[in-house]
């Protein structure tokens, strides 16, 4: 159930141009993504590939980015997708796959090219199957120790490089919500499922949907206020199961922090409100009744999870906590009350909005709008043809319908077609009032009942 | 509902969580339709897999094999407007529309329900002992004029926030009721005029009833069926 793409690291939108003197890749041919990937892994020679959406073409590519000469540039219409082995600072096992181009050891020495054979006479010399190229550290006798290199020093024949392995390169603070290593195995050692793939596992942390969530290929990521990063995995059998990673020593200071009130989702909020909304009094997070769970505080040392106190550990829209009712398990704390500089931020509209011609793409859950003149993953009904006069440009939040909450856009989740934009009316700008219209009252066919059935009830 | 009646109100429905118990109230505004309150669940995007609404039964634990009882699963939640605090309950399928079963009218866009309308309140919810809680439970209760309202919640109360008055004996929604409907009479029609949200207590003597005016989003509503 592993897909090929798997050994791929993907770049949305860009394109890779290689040095002017490379001789042109083969021609393009049709195929899918993965099929693509199916064949640049099967060639040695491949590095990369472009892969254009539109026409479902892909072209392998014998450079990927870290080649010499070798050039990003942005396209709309092309993918890339580069080996791993070629782009991972970091190693796996024992590193025998790297490809990177460290050319040091650990002790700062310089390589010597695999080709020369002085200062260091020997054996492992370069073939277009074995990896060896320039003086960059590689593993070609499975040292356990990692990639090696002979160096440059006639007196140290050869050297670790000492490359980290990929769980200890990058470390996690917290729950590891900010994460973006590499590391792509679970702790039992499963592979992990690319997040732009909905097998073997359906699931709804698409990437689109949550750009700032970090969800690229198949890294263990932590979208969802869980313990610690994890990830859906390929075996059909688990679901989904943590990663190891290694902890940072140094806690991060707390940022945004609030005690009267709250500042977007209420992360931050270290106030003492301890009831629901209706008067119910929070649940300890220390206690597992009446509801079990698995905020216990120990676990998110981050999140300040003290007495009953509303808060937001894992990135809900409001501070919340549980119920002492057994027959609520959650509540909202929606009572706090907004932090007034929030309410005074730089973007706002006037009136409805029909007149924004801001920058915010965003909508007010943090899911990136389509661009108003796409057809995915919605077919708009409104868009730059149907509403010239509405300057629906890229995807920039408006009001082309006059709609009375505000600017909106269609959403990059396939399931939510449209929502309303992260801004605020301007203070001062005045909306009438709705008490003073009063319409006709017209109705349809509903809003009948059986009175007979009313009186038999009682 | 504490203070109500057993009775009929065909278009509230009961949300039922996994272990298909009874959690708030709602109310069918289409056939595939149903209208709640965003308090009544953990998320926008939360998983509603196994969520169902319960109709066309007057009874809090109806039996299975009750003839009238229609129970549908969710397949969708939609969050109104942030201010709202209102959401929108997709269905797997449509409900079968019958003398049990009936769609409640929205009011027209910005409409004011006039001071002194009766209205109900319906539900499966608490009813401190006032009245059978294995029942659907009624009450009447007449709308009290914004200015008045006002002044009573001492300047507290927003345009998109609708009262009904505080009557003597205590009679108001309750734990459980939350997301139902506030149905008025008018011009032979039950208009959904508000949606019962959560108070800090239950029905208090002194107290106005609150609820959200759903007048002012029935522009959404419709943009969200539509879409």
């Amino acid at each position: 159930h592993r897909s090929p793409l798997n050994d791929f690291q993907r770049l949305r939108g860009t394109e890779l141009r290689a040095a002017p003197n490379e001789p042109p890749p083969p021609a393009a041919e049709r195929g899918a993504a993965q099929q693509c990937a199916q064949r640049c892994a099967n060639s040695p020679a491949c590095r990369a590939f472009h892969h254009e959406r539109q026409s479902q073409l892909c072209q392998l590519l014998p450079w990927s980015q870290h080649s010499p000469g070798a050039r990003l540039q942005k396209n709309i219409h092309y993918d890339l997708y580069q080996k791993k082995d070629f782009l991972r600072e970091c190693i796996v096992a024992n590193g025998t796959s790297y490809r990177g181009t460290r050319d040091t050891t650990e002790r700062g020495l310089r390589c010597q090219h695999w080709r020369a054979t002085t200062p260091h006479d020997h054996r492992f010399l370069p073939s277009p199957r074995n990896g060896l190229e320039e003086n960059y550290c590689r593993n070609p006798d499975r040292d356990k120790r990692g990639p090696w290199c002979y160096t440059v020093d006639p007196n140290v024949r050869h050297q670790s490089c000492g490359i980290k392995k990929c769980e200890d390169a990058i470390c996690m603070t917290c729950n590891g919500e900010d994460y973006r290593g590499f590391v792509d195995h679970t702790e039992s050692g499963t592979e992990c499922q690319r997040w732009d793939l909905q097998h073997p596992h359906k699931h709804p942390y698409h990437p689109d949907k949550y750009p700032e969530k970090g969800l690229d290929d198949n890294y263990c990521r932590n979208p969802d206020g869980s313990e610690r990063p994890w990830c859906y995995t390929t075996d059909p059998a688990l679901e989904r199961e943590f990663c190891r990673i290694r902890v940072c020593k140094k806690r991060p200071r707390p940022v945004n922090v609030t005690t009267g009130c709250y500042r977007g989702k209420g992360e931050g909020y270290r106030g003492r409100v301890n009831v629901t909304v209706s008067g119910i009094p929070c649940q300890r997070w220390d206690a597992q009744t009446p509801h079990r769970h698995h905020f216990v505080p120990s676990k998110y040392p981050c999140k300040d999870l003290q007495e009953n106190y509303c808060r937001n550990p894992d990135g809900s829209e409001a501070p919340w906590c549980f119920t002492t009712r057994p027959g609520m398990r959650v509540a909202f704390c929606f009572h706090i009350r907004r932090c007034d500089d929030e309410l005074d931020a730089q973007e706002c509209y006037h009136g409805h909005g029909e007149q924004y011609r801001g920058h915010v793409s965003k909508t007010r859950k943090g899911i990136t709008c389509q661009k108003w003149d796409a057809t995915t993953p919605h077919v708009p009904q409104i868009s730059p043809t149907t509403h010239p006069e509405a300057h629906l440009e890229e995807n920039y939040c408006r009001n082309p319908d006059n709609d009375s909450h505000g600017p909106w856009c269609y959403t990059m989740d396939p399931r939510t077609p449209f929502d309303y934009c992260a801004i605020k009316p301007c203070s001062g700008s005045a909306v009438p009032s709705v008490l003073e219209s009063a319409d006709a009252v017209t109705f349809e066919e509903c809003g009948r009942r059986d009175e007979r059935l009313q009186r038999k009830g009682r | 509902v504490v203070g109500g009646l057993p009775g009929n109100s065909p278009w509230t429905v009961s949300i039922r969580n996994r272990a298909g118990l009874h959690f708030c109230g709602g109310s069918l505004v289409k056939e595939q339709w149903v209208i709640s309150t965003r308090q009544c669940f953990s998320s926008c995007d939360a998983d509603l897999s196994g969520y169902e609404v319960h109709l066309g039964t007057l009874f809090k634990d109806p039996s299975p094999a009750d003839p009238d009882l229609q129970a549908i699963p969710i397949i969708r939640i939609v969050c109104g407007p942030s201010e709202s605090h209102l959401v929108l309950l997709k269905l797997a399928r449509p409900a079968v529309l019958n003398k049990r079963v009936a769609l409640i009218c929205l009011p027209p866009e910005r409409y004011v329900v006039p001071a002194g309308t009766t209205c109900e309140i319906a539900g499966w919810g608490e009813t401190r002992g006032t009245a059978d809680g294995h029942v659907l439970n009624v009450a009447k209760l007449p709308v009290l004029a914004h200015g008045e309202c006002q002044a009573m919640l001492r300047g507290r109360l927003k345009e998109s926030e609708l009262c009904t008055a505080p009557l003597r004996a205590g009679v108001g929604a309750c734990e459980g009721d939350y997301g139902g409907p506030l149905a008025c009479l008018t011009a032979d029609c039950w208009v959904l005029e508000g949606v019962i949200t959560p108070s800090r207590v239950c029905a208090r003597t002194d107290q106005p009833g609150l609820f959200i005016r759903v007048s002012l989003y029935v522009d959404w509503i419709h943009k969200v069926m539509r879409m």
